[in-house]
């Protein structure tokens, strides 16, 4: 028997709104600990993964793991149900085929309960090392989503540097090329609007925008998001959401052959 | 135009 309840419920929403596009089936792990997502995308170019702290809900009951196979467009649809102020619970039987979601409002007076068919999926699970990053990059997620956006309308891919100098977007096409540099900041009246550049070495990456402005669907989650860059490695583009777990995005970059 | 190696080109199965 699987149950959470998220007060919150909305995160819910806006967490499968930021994954839907670029993973349609996956499998949800559930545990004592919370749920774990990882999947690919179609074209294996970028893995998706998820936490949700078990004690990030207002109750969560796993009594032995399981694994849900979830269609996203589907849960989306359903979630789109429910209001943003609505009282999430979630519940499946350990053998069952349905995850069945609970939309309370805020005065408990109005309640929705939707039967969601699972499926069986086979997905590949990827092992992903510890990494030295070369440079970790905190910045406002808002920041972030605008660099990405006004840069695809220049060109399909990025170089993305980081130096002394700071972290810049580098994007070229047929109309012209943009540079967009941020630097270190620390006078911002919020800790989380400033820009924290940590670099143990310059480095240098390209990676196709239309990925990284998919990421940016994550924005409503966090205020912040952090971007670590590692030389000939995958980008790992990190949201935290608050007390309750982090969705990440990693990239693998296009490499000269 | 860069070619874009799929992700299992750098992690490792687990």
């Amino acid at each position: 028997m699987f149950e959470a309840r998220l007060i919150q419920g909305s995160l819910l929403k806006k967490l499968v709104d930021a994954i839907k596009e670029l993973c349609t089936e996956v499998n949800w792990d559930i545990s004592n600990s919370g749920i774990n997502m990882q999947s690919m995308d179609g074209s294996h170019v970028c893995l998706v993964a998820f936490n949700l702290r078990a004690d990030g809900f207002d109750h969560f009951r796993c009594d032995r793991p399981l694994t849900l196979g979830i269609n996203l467009g589907n849960l989306a649809k359903i979630l789109k149900c429910s209001g943003s102020n609505d009282i999430i619970t979630m519940k499946a039987d350990d053998n069952g085929d349905t995850l069945t979601l609970m939309f309370e409002s805020e005065k408990q007076d109005r309640i929705t309960d939707v039967d969601l068919k699972l499926m069986s999926i086979e997905s590949e699970h990827l092992g992903i090392p510890d990494q030295d990053y070369s440079a970790e990059t905190s910045m406002p997620s808002s920041e972030y989503q605008r660099i990405v956006r006004d840069l695809s309308s220049i060109g399909d891919t990025v170089n993305i540097s980081a130096t002394k100098e700071g972290i810049k977007f580098s994007a070229m096409g047929d109309i012209g090329t943009a540079n967009i540099t941020l630097r270190q900041t620390s006078s911002a009246d919020k800790e989380e609007e400033n820009v924290k550049i940590e670099m143990k070495e310059p480095v240098l990456l390209t990676f196709a925008l239309r990925y990284l402005n998919n990421f940016a669907k994550a924005t409503p989650l966090s205020s912040t998001v952090q971007v670590f860059l590692t030389k000939d490695l995958p980008v790992q583009v990190n949201y935290n959401i608050q007390d309750l777990g982090y969705v990440k995005y990693y990239l693998a970059p296009k490499i000269e052959e | 135009v860069l070619p874009q190696p799929p992700l299992p080109a750098f992690f490792t199965g687990a």
